[in-house]
């Protein structure tokens, strides 16, 4: 089973047109195998991006660099999956 | 599984076996009412199913409604079982619902993607895709909703199959999309067609594909705005809506393009309600609510679709 320990998921929410195409370069940057839950669309619309636990450092890294503001907004998706497994798993014994 | 599905757990995620016995036990509590179709199997040769809702007649005009085209979206396949419940449920109203059957039939596809659905359930929560393979490819798998003959291999679509929108090497390559292309053009009278995904508030018409405005969109556009009002008025949920292409971004080879150029007018499609906190991991708990505004809207399409048969 795919493990997702350390995962975050980060919220940018573009508010000026370099910040938005910055975001857009994201997508070309494979090597960091980035997951976007919502793709840029436009200013000030949010973009969620899972990121796996090695490459967050280096994202945030990229992104602070460049002047691109963020926030994290799911600390560990594993965590959130587990809970979502316990959850049914009482659900079907009960 | 629970007797009926009156005391099914409507208020928790459950896996593709539970929703099929669901559905079972649905027709088997309603069989003058319900039926359930199989319109194709899937790559891992998986039945796909649809429910019919029906008071009778042949072929008579139809709307459609898919959840759960992309997998990992739980929330709208856990909204299609309240749904299914609910057309039941409001059968023996006096308005609304029972109006529409009286001249039309529902048909449902709950699991829209049977095999994505069950790899989310057994090895990867976060897996989008459909499960085909691909000569020459190391990955697996197709956005479904990139595999439509409407603009296919656009852009707005990868053409790289380890991109999470890759198109697919055809379009209706995936026997997913294959099946309902069959049925909807077999069928050759359904009037509405709605696939639901989820995350990010917005009720979409076409296109997605062209910026070309659809002929119909200043109707659709005012559709939408009041299903989204209705939408809007039982818990507050604050959706945008207008045509995809500029609500969102440019996406070729999308499922409502197909279907509005196949002639059916009323195509919409749903990003349903986002927290800004859980995105696709969505909690149990907000199943019911999310799948109860929703049919607010549901109900306006389909209601403006009735009285404007066409």
């Amino acid at each position: 089973t795919e493990n997702f320990v350390g995962h975050q998921v980060l919220r940018i929410v573009p508010s000026s047109d370099a910040e938005l195409q910055k975001v857009r370069e994201l997508q070309e940057l494979e090597h960091l195998q980035l997951d976007f839950w919502l793709s840029p669309r436009g200013l000030g619309d949010p973009v969620d991006i899972r990121v796996p636990f090695p490459s967050l450092q280096p994202l945030k890294a990229h992104l602070e660099a460049n002047g691109v503001p963020y926030s994290i907004m799911i600390e560990d998706v594993q965590a959130l999956v587990d809970l979502e497994q316990m959850q049914m798993l009482r659900r079907r014994r009960f | 599984m629970p007797f009926s599905t009156s005391t099914f757990d409507y208020t928790s995620y459950h896996t593709l076996d539970e929703i099929y016995a669901f559905m079972d036990l649905l027709v088997a509590e309603n069989p003058n009412l319900v039926s359930k179709l199989e319109i194709g199997h899937t790559t891992e040769n998986r039945p796909i199913y649809v429910l019919k809702f029906s008071k009778g007649g042949t072929n008579r005009p139809a709307i459609w409604i898919d959840t759960g085209i992309h997998s990992r979206e739980w929330v709208t396949q856990a909204s299609g079982v309240w749904f299914a419940k609910k057309v039941w449920a409001d059968l023996t109203s006096p308005k609304g619902l029972a109006n529409i059957l009286d001249q039309m039939d529902i048909f449902l596809e709950i699991v829209t993607n049977p095999d994505g659905f069950v790899f989310t359930h057994t090895s990867n929560r976060m897996w989008r895709k459909t499960r085909s393979k691909h000569s020459g490819a190391l990955c697996v798998g197709v956005d479904p909703n990139r595999n439509w003959d409407a603009g296919f291999g656009g852009s707005g679509a990868s053409s790289n199959p380890c991109s999470e929108t890759y198109r697919g090497p055809y379009a209706n390559s995936e026997p997913e999309v294959q099946a309902i292309v069959d049925f909807v053009k077999s069928h050759g009278n359904i009037k509405a067609f709605i696939s639901i995904h989820s995350y990010s508030q917005l009720l979409l018409y076409p296109y997605g594909y062209t910026t070309t405005a659809v002929p119909d969109k200043e109707e659709l556009h005012q559709v939408a705005k009041e299903a989204v009002a209705a939408l809007s008025s039982l818990y507050g949920t604050n959706y945008k809506y207008g045509s995809i292409i500029t609500t969102i971004y440019q996406a070729s080879g999308g499922t409502i393009d197909w279907t509005y150029n196949q002639g059916i007018k009323y195509s919409f499609t749903f990003e349903l309600r986002d927290t800004g906190r859980y995105g696709f991991l969505l909690p149990a708990s907000q199943i019911v609510p999310t799948a109860q505004e929703t049919w607010k809207a549901l109900e306006v399409i389909m209601a403006h679709t009735r009285g404007h048969l066409y």
